[in-house]
């Protein structure tokens, strides 16, 4: 049965989509059947992992509005070298989403219910959301067992976390009674600024041994992988970041 | 009458609180009387101009939902060398207005309405907004006269733009006619991103003149600044993010 991870954070910027996107890869390559689900509107992990937005005929919005099946979207990545990795990809028609999930019937559960049919088929299933709390954050939360949780080591980055708690633990309470916090991930460590080490003893001191381990590095590379649409394990598999972001790869495999 | 700029992308991290920060506070040590109003329930402005959170009692909710007149909410920062800034801070109470204004009267005018009233006792007002096109960004659209937009210099943050534009139109067409893009601000410049200059050119040739001249490099001292409450024009006046934010001050001031 698939393990499903919703990766959330409406801090902006924090590195959701590389880390969506890059653990997919990373997980695939180390033999596991993988599907991403990109919930956020600006589909960065759609072409981030390698996808021509303007070719794609069906995506997410068709799934959460109009119920089809995830089979008839899902898509294989064009890196047949990852293995087996299939995206349900995000297009710009799922910017009138949220309105529209608002005065549907169990608006909550869409994605659970889509993702339940075709669950069993990988062995990890990754949802990358947008920066807010809204309807496709809280679809893909009430979807998930495990939520990560991208946290950049900056100062911005600690103010919003209050209000992503309280999110989870509603929707643990009223939508899905199994939502844990998978792991924290610290993400564009710079040892170079002087409030990183201060964030990440306060992130530790909060999260306590659901931190991970792995600890993402600002890493130039990162940034410049999505341009060519490849993952970080296929754009610069010697860099820094990939070599963190397999390191995160393993700790998910061996405990979630 | 004060010139009203909404400091505005859905991509989440470009650098809006930064900005809005940095530009207002600059404004002000330039001699112009500045109001900052911050929509992101986040309140990443409101802490980086120094404020303590959890010490407020009043903001931009009660504004926007309960009618309360700024004058009754709007607070000087705590730095009088820069001269008269005032903010109305943006508090965790700001969460649930957005559902909230979704079933009231004239919900995206609520902004506007509020800031008539002491709109002529500023040079400027500068809205910072949250990483979505929700009711809080279209309220802060309907009431400016300009937006800024900060763009990332990276992959990622190009794909967004035709969603902003769409939605800066249809406020243009349906809430606030005026409306006009005042500036595009290249952000978080780092030469050494092979991408960076593909991402400027880019930009420049989708928005010609409506780029500002002033690049705002990649500099750890305006991600540091935050920390300690101070607008980088006192936490290092000689850095290199706060000759940007002056420069970037000084085109403002000339032609918005
Ligand atoms: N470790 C890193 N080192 C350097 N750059 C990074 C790193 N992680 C992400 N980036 C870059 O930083 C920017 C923000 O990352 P990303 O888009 O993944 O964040 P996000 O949380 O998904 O943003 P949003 O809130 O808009 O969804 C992107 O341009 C990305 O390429
Ligand atoms: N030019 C810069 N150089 C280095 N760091 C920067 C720069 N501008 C902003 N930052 C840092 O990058 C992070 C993102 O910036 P900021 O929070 O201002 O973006 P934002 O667009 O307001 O984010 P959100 O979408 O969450 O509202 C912050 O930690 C900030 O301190
Ligand atoms: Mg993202
Ligand atoms: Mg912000």
């Amino acid at each position: 049965m698939g393990r499903i991870f919703a990766v959330v954070n409406q801090k902006g910027g924090v590195g959701k989509s590389t880390t969506a996107v890059n653990l997919a890869a990373c997980l695939g390559a180390a033999g596991k059947s993988v599907l991403m689900v990109d919930t956020d509107p600006q589909g960065n992990a759609t072409s981030g992992m390698g996808f021509d937005k303007s070719e794609i005929k069906k995506c997410i919005y068709n799934v959460l509005v109009e119920g089809l099946p995830v089979a008839e979207v899902a898509l294989p990545t064009p890196h047949p070298e990852l293995g087996t990795v299939f995206i349900v990809p995000a297009t710009i028609q799922l910017a009138g989403a949220e309105v529209e999930l608002v005065s549907m019937m169990s608006r909550e559960y869409r994605m659970k219910t889509a993702l339940e049919e075709i669950r069993d088929q990988f062995d990890f299933i990754i949802l990358d959301c947008p920066p807010s709390l809204g309807l496709l954050t809280i679809n893909a939360l009430t979807a998930a067992d495990g939520v990560i949780v991208p946290i950049q080591c900056e100062y911005y980055a600690l103010e919003g976390l209050s209000q992503l708690l309280d999110t989870i633990n509603l929707v643990k309470k009223h939508l899905n009674k199994n939502l844990e916090i998978a792991g924290v991930l610290l993400t564009m460590y710079d040892a170079r600024t002087n409030l990183a080490q201060q964030v990440i003893d306060e992130v530790r001191g909060y999260f306590a041994d659901r931190v991970y381990r792995t600890i993402i590095p600002r890493n130039i590379r990162l940034s410049e992988a999505p341009g060519y649409g490849r993952p970080i394990n296929l754009y610069d598999p010697s860099s820094k970041g990939a070599e963190a972001y397999d390191s995160l790869c393993q700790e998910v495999i061996k405990h979630g």
